[in-house]
């Protein structure tokens, strides 16, 4: 039978910085073919496809519907692919091969983790679960 | 088929959703 796409709300401007990216403007409705865990969502608008940054949706039913995972305080052991420094006062400064624990999974692909003490947002795409080879 | 996700992390959310965060 048919796919049923899921519908989604833009609620900001996104302009797009690489070819495979989609730009939308605040409230267009796109369908959300794909969700990629480090925030890239695979979109169609009209007859457009291409990756949105999924905090800039959200769902048509309702801001109630939530698919968020509970965070979890032990921590989640994972390992730093790349350099990052954050661009934000939120967000933490990394160099790769960095062991960190991910306390919450954000599905906007910026996940809290904690390095010692201090704790802050990274981009997911830069974390490999601890024990595991790159895809 | 599906294209490869764009390389460079997806941005933060707008700031006036930050906001709403809060």
């Amino acid at each position: 039978g048919p796919i049923i796409l899921q519908s989604y709300r833009v609620i900001a401007d996104f302009e797009k910085n690489s070819k495979s990216e989609l730009a939308a403007k605040n409230g267009d409705v796109v369908e959300v073919v794909e969700k990629s865990e480090n925030g890239w969502w695979f979109c169609q608008l009209r007859n457009k496809r291409g990756w949105m940054p999924a905090a800039y949706l959200e769902p048509l039913d309702g801001p109630d519907e939530s698919e968020e995972q509970d965070p979890n305080y032990e921590g989640d052991l994972h390992i730093t692919t790349k350099d990052y420094t954050g661009e934000l006062d939120d967000e933490l400064n990394l160099k790769e091969g960095e062991n960190v624990e991910v306390i919450h999974k954000l599905l906007d692909g910026w996940w809290v983790v904690r390095k010692g003490s201090i704790t802050g947002y990274f981009p997911a795409m830069y974390l490999q679960k601890s024990g595991e080879t790159a895809p | 088929t599906i294209k490869r996700p764009p390389e460079n992390p997806p941005p933060r959310p707008p700031a006036e959703v930050r906001r709403k965060q809060v």
